[in-house]
């Protein structure tokens, strides 16, 4: 997270706010209760309290304009800059303008007034943008269902720095539950739900995020899935690059995704039934392709079925326990992939690397790839 | 040296970033006299804005960097105006 520069902040806890005018684009009602939910946001975490007023000045004066609408930030019309908002101060300090340019929502279309919203009052209590691409205070728009959404703990820090934690919880000792943290590359108990190679790349994926890593550089950068992919759901259980169709494949549950390259492939999701696996099988657990013999690999439970694509069947004598084709790995595979002809299988924080004869080189952490 | 004729999308996405780097990440046009510098302002303000994202540190206007330069975003800055 950060601050603005002298960490300035508002002198006190009760604030008032006032919504100036409204977007044509939603029911006034939905207007209030989106701005309404996203200061409760950070009153939940803090001293602070809202009350709304109806005339005069408010310390956070809310308004929606297109344009040049009143301050030296012109907005940019649709897209691009969707609002912005002061720092804490007398005048404009703390007030926030939404672009009526933009189409404002209670859903997941257009941009979602809730989620705005709530970055943009992060500003007028004092926060900067966060380089934590799954903080609240990332400066890149992202959807997340506003039902579920929970102020991520990077964002809490931030806003308990300045202000201290909800002394009307837990007499305002810090909170025993704090919010979902975006998974640390270097956190040596890292597991991963998923693995596979891109085009060159491979991608690790864990939660709502996942990692880029790029064979020629250490660099690696992490997105939220949504970031690059609207369409696919967190929490990927497995996936792998067909060198047979140059497609990338996604699982998670009894469905499968496609992508060419980094874009999804229409007519997906389908059922793995599709694939021609058993009906016995309702989860992949992960998944890789074979380069040596040519095949895909699914592991599922302490099963791995070998799997021909051009068929599309399973191979004669699978499923197989994967202890008795890749020995040392135990009885599960949270994910796999397969780089210049090693196969690394990822079993909790161990990941272990097999030679193309699938005999056992080395263990490794499962970070192995993330550059720490 | 003369300017190259730079093909329409590369200049559109100079003049894209040009843009976006004034208004998020405090580049400013050098007044006076031209210095000789290593690195040019723009070039490093690029490269500040992809650690930033953390992104691939390259400098250029690289399709990653770009993909991110035409995301919807806040329009607070991203470094200390």
């Amino acid at each position: 997270y950060s601050t603005f520069q002298g960490n300035i902040k508002w002198p006190k806890t009760s604030l008032t706010y006032r919504i100036e005018n409204y977007t044509p684009d939603m029911a006034v009602q939905d207007v209030d209760r989106a701005l309404e939910r996203a200061l409760q946001v950070w009153a939940k975490v803090t001293p602070l309290r809202f009350t709304r007023i109806y005339s005069g000045t408010a310390d956070i004066m809310i308004s929606f304009g297109a344009g040049v609408h009143g301050d030296y930030y012109p907005f940019d019309g649709p897209d691009g800059t969707l609002a912005h908002a002061f720092a804490p101060s007398e005048g404009i300090g703390g007030d926030a303008h939404f672009d009526e340019d933009e189409t404002f929502t209670s859903g997941s279309m257009g941009y979602n007034l809730f989620l705005v919203a709530a970055h943009e009052f992060g500003h007028s209590l004092g926060l900067s943008h966060s380089t934590d691409p799954g903080a609240l205070m990332f400066p890149v728009y992202s959807y997340v269902d506003p039902d579920t959404f929970s102020l991520p703990q990077d964002d809490i820090k931030g806003i308990q720095f300045l202000y201290g934690p909800n002394p009307d919880v837990d007499g305002g000792n810090p909170d025993p539950n704090p919010g979902p943290t975006t998974p640390n590359a270097c956190d040596p108990r890292l597991s991963l739900d998923a693995a596979t190679t891109l085009r060159g790349e491979k991608i690790l994926f864990k939660g709502s995020f996942f990692w880029r890593s790029f064979s020629q550089s250490s660099q690696v950068e992490q997105h939220r899935i949504k970031y690059f992919w609207p369409e696919l759901p967190d929490n990927i259980d497995a996936a792998y690059e067909s060198l047979e169709s140059d497609r990338v494949y996604l699982f998670k549950g009894n469905q499968v995704w496609a992508l060419f390259g980094y874009d999804i492939v229409q007519g997906y999701p389908k059922s793995i039934t599709t694939l021609g696996l058993p009906r016995s099988v309702t989860k992949i657990d992960a998944a890789v392709y074979d380069e040596q013999s040519r095949k895909a690999l699914f592991f599922t439970g302490n099963q791995i079925y070998s799997y021909d694509e051009a068929t599309r069947k399973v191979d004669q004598g699978f499923p197989k326990s994967i202890k008795d084709v890749f020995p040392g790995i135990g009885n599960k595979v949270d994910a796999a992939l397969q780089d210049r002809g090693f196969t690394y299988l990822f079993n909790g924080q161990y990941m272990m690397e097999y030679s193309y004869t699938r005999r056992a080189l080395r263990v490794l952490y499962t970070n192995y790839f993330l550059g720490c | 040296s003369l300017p190259i004729a730079l093909p329409s999308t590369a200049k559109n996405d100079e003049e894209v970033a040009e843009a976006y780097l004034k208004r998020f990440f405090n580049l400013t046009t050098p007044e006076g006299p031209i210095q000789r510098r290593r690195i040019s302002p723009m070039t490093e303000k690029v490269r500040e804005m992809q650690r930033f994202f953390g992104l691939k540190v390259t400098g250029t206007l690289d399709s990653d960097t770009m993909q991110m330069m035409n995301k919807p975003r806040c329009g607070v800055p991203d470094v200390a105006q």
